[in-house]
């Protein structure tokens, strides 16, 4: 029961000089990776007075890469006749359904054309609504107003010399 | 429907299984031999009837995965031969001869000479591991300022990832566990892995 270890071997030999891990995923206790540290205990060092952290190698442990390619056993089952391809019937059904969905909205709109009436929104009718305003001297409010003519604006001669 | 395809089975052949074998240790006491796989590398197999000095030996990558070495013959040199381990694993004594044992014609008959020894380790269950033996010379230094001995472990190195499901090997120099009293070797260890609390700037910033 050492404190932060989570991995203990049994004992082993110290003529063998090594030992052989497999990394398991519990591990990882759902990250990516830990920073973890491994160590030896002598068996002339008990438990108690036994710190892992003290004299150990820092390393990382992480979930690794996953490489899109058919595993062993996915080639085993394949060989079998077994096949999970639900994504293949997911790829197909969304664009069959969007077809059919245009297929019934053509025949719906095509049978259902004669009870159909856009008159109130045709150009005729947007027509009828435009007013024309006309010139601006027949307006009635500008009915009275006197607007002269350029040349009638006063102007002014040269002086001559002898004025 | 359609036609059910049968898997097929694994084809082993008889020279492939790893049976048990018998050998004759110390002489006399003869002994059965299971060989085990670990991570592709046979243990305790049986020695072939003659030895061949080219048959492959396991290393071990930085991270202490295995990678199998085969040795070749270059320009009559050994290029990758096995590894050798000099005096590490061997054990120095000092012994001592008179004047009479030795005769020599330059000693002084009061004389004694000493001579250091190295005795070999006993191989018998050493010979069985094909992989690479941890020795000094082939520590680490760790460290933020590589500076620190990675004693006594050969591999793992540090700051290196070990993934999921695969096999590593932690190696070390079996004499560095020896008793500062007795001198001998510790004869059993055991391994641990334990958590580190990482600080949050070091979190996700190692080298992937």
């Amino acid at each position: 029961d050492i404190p932060a270890t989570f991995f203990s071997s049994e004992w082993l030999k110290n003529v063998d000089g090594m030992y052989g891990i497999e990394i398991d995923g519990d591990w990882l206790q759902g990250q990516y990776e830990r920073k973890i540290v491994v160590s030896v205990q002598p068996s002339n060092i008990p438990d108690e007075e036994f710190n892992p952290l003290e004299n150990g190698v820092l390393l990382y442990m992480i979930q690794g890469s996953k490489v899109s390619k058919y595993s062993k056993e996915e080639l085993a089952l394949q060989d079998a006749g077994i096949s999970n391809d639900k994504w293949y019937y997911v790829a197909l059904s969304i664009p069959t359904m969007v077809i059919f969905a245009l297929v019934c909205i053509y025949f719906f709109l095509h049978y259902n054309g004669k009870y159909r009436d856009f008159s109130d929104v045709t150009q005729a009718a947007l027509g009828k609504r435009h007013r024309v305003l006309g010139e601006v001297s027949k307006m009635k409010k500008f009915r009275k107003m006197k607007n002269h003519k350029y040349s009638e604006l006063p102007s002014y001669n040269e002086k001559s010399s002898k004025q | 429907a359609r036609e059910v395809i049968r898997p097929k089975a694994d084809k082993e052949t008889t020279s492939e299984e790893l049976k048990p074998w018998l050998r004759t240790i110390y002489s006399t006491k003869a002994e059965i031999v299971t060989p085990t796989v670990i991570a592709g590398v046979t243990f305790s197999a049986k020695p072939a009837a003659t030895p061949d000095p080219l048959e492959p030996w396991v290393s071990l990558n930085k991270d202490g995965s295995p990678k199998t070495i085969k040795p070749e013959l270059k320009n009559g040199r050994t290029k990758n031969p096995h590894p050798e381990y000099s005096t590490y694993f061997q054990t120095a004594s000092v012994r001592t001869f008179s004047y009479e044992e030795l005769k020599a014609h330059n000693m002084d008959p009061n004389d004694v000479y000493e001579e250091e020894v190295f005795i070999d380790e006993d191989k018998t269950y050493v010979s069985l591991n094909p992989i690479i033996r941890c020795t000094p010379e082939r520590y680490f230094m760790k460290g933020s300022a590589n500076d620190i001995s990675s004693q006594p472990f050969c591999t793992p190195r540090e700051n290196t990832s070990w993934k999921v499901g695969k096999t590593y090997f932690v190696s070390w120099f079996t004499r560095f566990f020896e008793d500062e009293f007795s001198g001998e070797v510790v004869e059993n260890v055991r391994v641990h892995l334990s958590y580190v609390k990482e600080k949050a700037s070091e979190k996700g910033f190692h080298k992937r």
